[in-house]
């Protein structure tokens, strides 16, 4: 159940983060930025955003450049994990390329990240 | 569990927890399960406690002494006439038969509703996430605005109609006597972890009518092997007579239990697999089928039998649901010495005409974030035609309408309200 609530919730952040994005014509950066300032000071609610945009924001930039959808993104991230045996799970149509190609691919450009080992080692 | 393990925050997780695991009010200092606090189980829950200070004063009671001094039952009614001496609450309650409606329920009963405004960038602005914490607060359910115990005019689209306030529009005296037990997830199987929450005296309080209404988990699980993880018709008749032999020792004398059958699940492909979900209306990328074939790809789907693509699948997870409605029908032919009870069946099918009729689609009957759950329109549609069944077929389960009615009015007013 954790893992199937932090992927769900994975795409479904990230696509509204692309459609900000995209809606407002702006970068990937200012999608978050502004996703964050809509959230109430609640519960820290604000504040939790904008650590976690400063947290993810650099990977999700490099993996936006590279046209990666949520599903793409989500896994390049492990934040969505293939079951073994199984196909990979997404949530829109598969990119041209293929989603496992796609997906390796976006895993590439986020090999380096400090980011992706800490949630490997989490 | 991190945040939690700070020492500073210990205890009012542990207070969250408590709530949650076994749906009390957090903030209940008599600790007669009603709160004055709206949210984390309270009065948008059950009515409101007009003195937490006192376990003897909460909605629902036998007035104590015709509520000469205060209002013990908090419907707003207390004092005396000056001009013939007499109390108000015997004046204008007595031998009205009040009463009040405990619902026992899943999600759908308990309103879940996840806006689609949080999921479409196209309209997002400072007002949109608004309502997030409260939201978080009553675990994603906004019983204030459904069917059975909604109280509160609708903020999420629609309207609000309950059984509730037809119950109080029907006898005043009735006011702010609701509780909604319920919980999501909640079917026959885990009832019972939580039915102990029901707040009601069986020497002390006024007489209810309880709502038994879990319409999809008994048919409906995350699981691959979807059939063989549903409620048997024995398990189901087995469990629900526990819940009835336990009302029975709880609920005081000249009660009702209302038994409401499951919902048939096939409205849910039917009328959403080939249109776009909230996400997807932008760039016209992600419809229904898909969301269903991703929660199932993730085993998160919380209905594997109905939101899936096989439609013998479907068919055979209606062809269950049908059977358990049928021991709940057969069920409702039993006596108890504390209740009588009748059974109504949650057809959304019916519901679906109804909205034909005020010119509706059969798609804006449904949560749109979560393509599962009956929405705001389907909730109150579906109150309406159970009040219109109940009142047709068993009007002595209502009560009389209150002649006093207007007369507490004009004394009282909103009574307090809510």
């Amino acid at each position: 159940l954790p893992s199937a609530v932090t992927c769900t919730g994975c795409v479904l952040l990230v696509s509204v983060i692309e459609q900000l994005a995209q809606v407002h014509n702006s970068t990937v950066q200012k999608a978050m930025e502004r996703l964050c300032s809509y959230l109430p000071e609640h519960l820290y609610l604000k504040m939790i955003c904008q650590g976690a945009a400063e947290f993810f924001g650099p990977d999700l930039i490099k993996l936006f450049t590279s046209k990666a959808n949520a599903d793409v993104v989500c896994h390049a991230l492990n934040l969505c994990r293939k079951q073994p045996g199984l196909p990979y799970c997404h949530l829109y149509p598969p990119p041209k390329e293929g989603l496992e190609m796609s997906i390796k691919k976006a895993q590439r450009i986020v090999k380096s990240s400090v980011l992706l080992r800490k949630l490997t080692a989490f | 569990p991190s945040i939690c393990s700070l020492p500073f925050l210990d205890k009012i997780c542990q207070k969250i927890k408590h709530t949650i695991d076994y749906k009390v009010p957090l903030k209940d200092f008599d600790q007669d399960n009603f709160s004055d606090l709206s949210y984390f189980r309270g009065y948008d829950w059950r009515g409101k406690d007009c003195n937490d200070l006192n376990d003897t004063v909460y909605p629902g009671r036998s007035p104590r002494n015709w509520d000469i001094q205060h209002d013990s039952n908090c419907n707003g009614i207390w004092g005396i006439d000056p001009e013939d001496g007499i109390p108000y609450e015997k004046k204008f309650c007595e031998g009205t038969d009040s009463k009040g409606v405990i619902l026992l329920a899943d999600s759908a009963g308990a309103h879940f509703h996840i806006p689609p405004e949080w999921l479409t960038a196209e309209t997002m602005s400072l007002k949109t996430f608004s309502n997030l914490p409260l939201t978080i607060f009553n675990e994603f359910d906004w019983p204030q605005f459904s069917g059975y115990t909604g109280f509160l005019n609708s903020t999420i689209g629609g309207w609000t109609e309950s059984i509730y306030l037809h119950l109080r529009d029907r006898n005043r005296c009735n006011h702010r006597d609701y509780q909604s037990i319920s919980k999501n997830g909640g079917s026959s199987k885990n009832i019972m972890g939580f039915i102990e929450s029901l707040a009601r005296k069986k020497k002390l309080d006024k007489p209810a009518i309880v709502i038994y209404s879990m319409v999809g988990n008994d048919v409906c699980n995350e699981y691959t092997d979807t059939l063989a993880h549903m409620t048997s018709p024995k398990d189901l008749h087995d469990d629900v007579m526990k819940v009835l032999k336990y009302l029975n020792s709880r609920l005081p004398d000249g009660s009702h239990v209302i038994l409401q059958g499951l919902a048939d699940g096939r409205f849910l492909w039917d009328h959403l697999h080939n249109r776009y979900h909230p996400l997807g209306q932008l760039n016209k990328d992600i419809t229904y089928e898909q969301l269903y074939t991703f929660l199932s790809c993730i085993q998160f789907n919380p209905c594997n039998g109905w939101m899936s693509l096989n439609e013998t699948l479907r068919n055979l997870t209606s062809q269950r649901a049908f059977q358990l409605s049928s021991v709940l029908e057969e069920i409702a032919t039993l006596k108890f010495s504390s209740f009588d009870m009748l059974y109504v069946n949650f057809s959304i099918a019916a519901i679906a005409d109804e909205w034909h009729k005020l010119g509706g689609k059969p798609w804006q009957l449904i949560e749109p974030t979560d393509g599962f759950h009956p929405s705001q329109n389907a909730l109150a549609l579906g109150a309406k035609l159970v009040w219109q069944e109940v009142l047709q077929k068993w009007p002595h389960v209502l009560g009389k309408p209150n002649p006093f009615n207007k007369d507490i009015v004009r004394v009282f007013g909103d009574q307090g309200g809510h």
